[in-house]
């Protein structure tokens, strides 16, 4: 699924 | 978010902000490694690609401006900047940093998440940033006496990834899957290049002596 690529972090 | 996360983020900022203090009032960039902050540009250009496409939050998207801004208008400034440049130690700054820039995007085209453009890039900038104090601390090595300001400026630069290992310790503990072990061995990797300097800095604040690293 998508989201554990969504880079949330800087 | 987490006060964690929060706090790497502003002792990251504070670090480009006393980098900047350094350079405007003293108008001088000697101590200071141009090859290290053209590595950090790179890691930052290379991160923020998603800048445009992924939108995550205000704060978010300020924050990538501003260390993607800041860190090339440190390389121009180190460059192209009348005075500043004078100040450049160019002798000095000779780490071949061409190699850790190879080696990084070698290994992020082997190792990463996802085979994707973004992906490969975004490993590529985790595992740059990692090493792209080498030639800032191999100058200092060299150049002897460290100046205050330039001396917080690295302290603070290692003080922020060592934040986000307490972050990354968080979530994984919060977060059912953080399972984000490329950020973690690179993270820990790059905290571990600075521990003789932490040693060296702590001792010279602690015997209130200038900060002199062994050669």
């Amino acid at each position: 699924n998508d989201d554990d690529h969504y880079h949330d972090e800087l | 978010m987490n006060i964690f996360r929060l706090a790497g983020d502003l002792t990251h900022l504070i670090s480009i902000l006393v980098l900047l203090l350094k350079i405007y009032a003293t108008k001088s960039c000697s101590g200071i490694s141009l090859k290290t902050q053209e590595l950090y540009a790179l890691v930052f250009l290379a991160r923020y690609l998603d800048l445009f496409t992924d939108f995550v939050s205000v704060y978010n998207t300020v924050m990538k401006l501003v260390f993607i801004g800041s860190s090339l208008a440190i390389v121009w400034c180190m460059r192209m900047h009348r005075i500043v440049k004078r100040s450049y130690n160019r002798e000095l700054d000779t780490f071949r940093h061409y190699f850790l820039v190879a080696g990084s995007f070698v290994l992020a085209l082997v190792v990463h998440e996802k085979f994707t453009l973004q992906e490969i890039f975004w490993a590529f900038s985790i595992y740059l940033e990692a090493v792209a104090i080498l030639p800032q601390l191999v100058l200092l090595q060299r150049s002897g006496n460290v100046d205050n300001l330039t001396g917080q400026y690295v302290f603070f630069l290692g003080a922020y990834r060592a934040f986000y290992i307490l972050n990354w310790i968080y979530r994984y503990f919060t977060e059912q899957r953080f399972g984000r072990w490329i950020s973690w061995i690179s993270g820990l990797v790059q905290t571990a290049l600075y521990a003789d300097f932490f040693y060296y800095y702590f001792m010279s604040w602690k015997n209130n002596a200038k900060l002199q690293l062994p050669a």
